[in-house]
């Protein structure tokens, strides 16, 4: 973007990520305040620089749930951005989404969204529609737009989310099965409990095709397993069935993402709403052996 | 389980706004 952050400012702020991943904010807050100071002498107060360092500060103050201190600085450091880089500049549209972050904390979810809003044009005219950043912003969007129970507008962020991470990061990328749990809680929120399913068994058929390759008669994803059990049972043909191997979930299960593992405990809270106890079984099981 | 449902929706803090 034109602007390279200074390598001095770099180190500074290594050094105060440390401090305040160690809960030594009386070292971290005093250091960049210090830091601060010494820019604005050189710099002046509106310099890229002196932004930078406010965010970093900023950071810092989130850390110790400070928000309104934090927003503060960044209000500041948004309108530093704005005058020196350009209203359409990514550190802008950074800076916004930040602010927007600190509203959420706060609950101020209808404060945040014009914030999130702005930021997602900013990406939109800068890196292109179908950029997965544009997606990351949607995401945030939507979550603040469920917080405030705007389900359509939800399901409509999630839904071009989902589309932008399928087609530039691939069907296997974890962001695909991020936003497909999101929507699907979105769907449940509204009662849509057959749309959530069909999201939910696909993440898990995804998962189930990268670890073990196409679905056949021997591999089949855990929730076509589960439900098999489940007809078993309601046949009287196996009551009293030990809990298999399923074909290496549990195990698999160890290995793969934290987003498979809330898969399987959301489905297995749908099959349990539906009556359906022992394919819930199965799914908690799973849950439970891959610890 | 309504919490499991939530346990990944948390906004995301933007960290580029560090590297400009």
């Amino acid at each position: 973007g034109g602007y390279e952050i200074p390598t001095r400012l770099r180190t500074l702020h290594n050094l105060v990520i440390q401090y305040a991943a160690q809960g030594r904010y009386e070292v971290a807050v005093p250091l960049c305040k210090q830091a601060l100071e010494d820019l604005e002498r050189t710099s002046g107060h509106r310099h890229p620089d002196v932004a930078t360092m406010l965010n970093i500060l900023a950071l810092v103050y989130r850390d110790q749930n400070k928000y309104k201190e934090a927003a503060h600085l960044l209000n500041d450091a948004l309108s530093i951005r704005e005058s020196t880089l350009g209203r359409d500049h990514p550190a802008v549209a950074a800076t916004l989404n930040n602010l927007a972050v600190l509203y959420g904390k706060r609950g101020k979810y209808k404060e945040a969204e014009p914030l999130c809003q702005r930021a997602l044009e900013i990406r939109e005219k800068v890196l292109g529609a179908r950029h997965p950043d544009v997606a990351k912003q949607l995401n945030n969007l939507a979550l603040l737009c469920q917080n405030q129970g705007n389900y359509d507008a939800v399901e409509r962020y999630y839904r071009r989310a989902l589309a932008i991470y399928e087609e530039q990061l691939g069907p296997d990328d974890v962001n695909v099965a991020r936003t497909k749990n999101n929507l699907a809680s979105c769907y449940l929120k509204q009662g849509k409990f057959t749309e959530a399913e069909v999201l939910y068994k696909e993440i898990l058929t995804r998962a189930h095709v990268q670890e073990f390759g196409p679905v056949n008669g021997d591999h089949k994803p855990i929730w076509v397993h589960a439900e098999e059990r489940e007809e078993r049972s309601r046949s009287r043909l196996g009551d009293s069935m030990p809990y298999v191997e399923y074909g290496g979930w549990y195990r698999a299960c160890r290995g793969s993402s934290p987003t498979v593992t809330t898969t399987l405990r959301n489905l297995g809270a749908l099959y349990r709403r539906q009556g359906k106890m022992e394919a819930a079984d199965t799914l908690e099981e799973c849950v439970l052996r891959s610890w | 389980d309504q919490q499991n449902v939530n346990r990944q929706q948390q906004l995301e803090w933007d960290d580029s706004t560090l590297s400009y």
